[in-house]
């Protein structure tokens, strides 16, 4: 299974 | 105080069905602006955007910034009990730990509050830059879930691949693989039933198809869909709502191997 990126490594918590 | 009527009251039970099972909580933001929501799914792979613009109310007032934290389950049970004709307005007054969903008949002749309980939800908040995107595909909104549809019977992700010829939706899984191509149509009847494609430079990306039938939820929403892809970025599944605003999901993309 190709693993899954979460949405916090392309944009920042603000 | 805050107070919204939504004559189109049917376009609010839309945005909950379209939005309820990719999240759980949310706040709902109100300010000068519109009504606004941003939630992340609970393994932080999606999120949702939803912008409903002040103008496309018929009565919006909104005295300060307002932030209401609901479960959307609750909200969908509320919203299900308003006839699909009904002007909903949505009333909360400042400091109140409710909000109140007041349902209005066409002719008037029944009106009914209902009063939710609000809760405190810890939410994290992404900021989301405007970007360039390497191609833009619009397709009828109702073709793309019957596409994601068709493809989760096969398998657990979908490859979309944009190039000259078409945007290219493929899966593999136990039983088999499936490729479906959507060329360039702008010769239709009617300009909702074309797929336009926009590319800057071909791209690729894998994503997980559960998601992608989750954002299907929102197709009564809008005949179109706009899918917008970067080899570095999210993709985003825009549904418009007419002259109102828009809902956005973003998804994280499966890392290639």
């Amino acid at each position: 299974k190709q693993p899954q990126q979460a949405l916090s490594s392309f944009y920042p918590s603000v | 105080m805050l107070e919204l009527r939504l004559v189109q009251g049917s376009l609010l039970k839309k945005v909950l069905e379209a939005i309820r099972e990719l999240v759980t909580d949310a706040n709902f933001d109100c300010s000068a602006t519109g009504f606004s929501l941003q939630a992340m799914d609970s393994s932080h792979v999606a999120l949702v955007a939803l912008l409903l613009r002040s103008e496309g109310f018929e009565h919006y007032r909104c005295d300060r910034n307002l932030s209401m934290g609901m479960n959307l389950n609750n909200v969908s049970k509320m919203l299900r009990c308003a006839g699909n004709n009904d002007i909903i307005t949505v009333k909360a007054d400042d400091g109140s730990d409710t909000v109140t969903f007041m349902f209005e008949s066409p002719n008037q002749d029944k009106i009914a509050d209902f009063e939710m309980k609000l809760m405190d939800i810890d939410s994290e908040h992404l900021g989301i830059p405007d970007a360039e995107y390497q191609a833009i595909v619009r397709m009828p909104s109702s073709e793309f879930a019957r596409i994601c549809k068709d493809l989760s019977s096969i398998g657990d992700t979908v490859i979309i691949s944009v190039t000259k010829e078409g945007v290219k939706f493929s899966t593999a899984g136990d039983i088999g693989t499936a490729n479906i191509v959507c060329r360039q149509n702008k010769t239709v009847d009617k300009p909702e039933e074309a797929t336009i494609i926009e590319m800057q430079e071909p791209v690729s990306l894998t994503f997980a198809l559960r998601y992608m039938n989750s954002f299907t939820k929102a197709t009564p929403l809008s005949e179109t869909v706009t899918i917008s892809l970067s080899s570095d970025l999210p993709v985003v599944v825009e549904y418009k709502i007419a002259e109102m605003g828009y809902i956005r999901f973003y998804l994280a993309p499966k890392i290639e191997e």
